[in-house]
């Protein structure tokens, strides 16, 4: 759970990363 | 997570690997009864909570830039959440912090986790929605050009029918095209494929009974009212086409997570 939780908040972080570049990368 | 709610393609590579882990723990915190200390989970929490701020401040001059009034309305509360699960996660750490034990603790992990995913998805649901918005209005575009069809009495009036049409068309076509790879729901994309291409075919039907029927006005032959139905006829079919697409765009799956 220890592992999981630290691999978890990686993959948040690039959730949220990625959702940033849709933003920037979307036509108005 | 039933894989069409995520609608398309992208939406399903960016949340999947989320959901997954987030499925995965919430069953070993059910199951568990793990009596091991937690280990510091402050530093990747306070860059999640970072990225999270960087994504507001982006994404609010995105919403009050925009000329989709509708995203303007629903962008904001998908960032109130994502900004209150990213709180928990760190209101988690903190107390973790003071008793690396602690099943509250824990719970909030969870509940942070399971609530910036959610917030996301409404998020990139909302996105979606815009992009929907986007080709329907080309669409729409077509349709009223299609409308112009039925008034067009001379051959020059026919040319800038034609060329007018083009551009309009050729666009709606590679956006359509481009959803129908998109999306995950196969009978949607097999919808759209199908209707673009009786469409396609009717292009040069319709044209041709332009022009007979502006023939039969210049040359006073009979026919004129048979003409004139039949190109009525072919322009009605093209509509039809275009309103099943626009209907299919627009169709939400009976699953989607919203």
């Amino acid at each position: 759970i220890r592992v999981g939780y630290e691999q978890l908040m990686t993959t948040v972080r690039r959730l949220i990363n990625e959702l940033e570049n849709q933003i920037l990368t979307r036509d108005s | 997570m039933p894989t069409t709610s995520y609608r398309t393609k992208t939406i399903h590579s960016i949340l999947d690997p989320v959901a997954q882990q987030v499925g995965q723990l919430v069953i070993l915190h059910e199951q568990a009864e793990d009596g091991n200390a937690m280990t510091d989970l402050t530093s990747p929490i306070k860059i999640v909570d970072q990225a999270v701020s960087n994504l507001v401040v982006v994404g609010k001059q995105t919403a009050s830039t925009s000329k989709d009034e509708i995203l303007r309305r629903e962008m904001p509360p998908t960032f109130i959440k994502v900004e209150k699960s990213s709180g928990l996660l760190v209101e988690a750490s903190d107390m973790l912090k003071q008793d690396p034990y602690s099943v509250p603790a824990r719970k909030k992990l969870i509940d942070g986790a399971r609530g910036i995913l959610q917030g996301t998805s409404e998020l990139l649901f909302v996105f979606d929605e815009s992009e929907v918005r986007k080709i329907v209005k080309i669409c729409e575009g077509v349709l009223q050009l299609l409308a112009v069809s039925e008034v067009v009495d001379t051959m020059a009036d026919i040319l800038t029918f034609v060329q007018s049409l083009t551009p309009v068309v050729t666009n709606m076509n590679s956006q359509v095209a481009a959803r129908r790879e998109e999306l995950i729901n196969a009978s949607h994309a097999a919808q759209l494929a199908q209707h673009l291409e009786q469409f396609q075919r009717l292009i040069p039907l319709l044209v041709s009974s332009m022009k007979i029927y502006v023939a039969i006005l210049d040359q006073g032959k009979p026919g004129k009212q048979e003409a004139w139905e039949n190109r009525t006829y072919v322009a009605s079919k093209m509509i039809y086409h275009i309103q099943e697409i626009i209907r299919v765009l627009q169709a939400v799956d009976d699953d989607s997570f919203r």
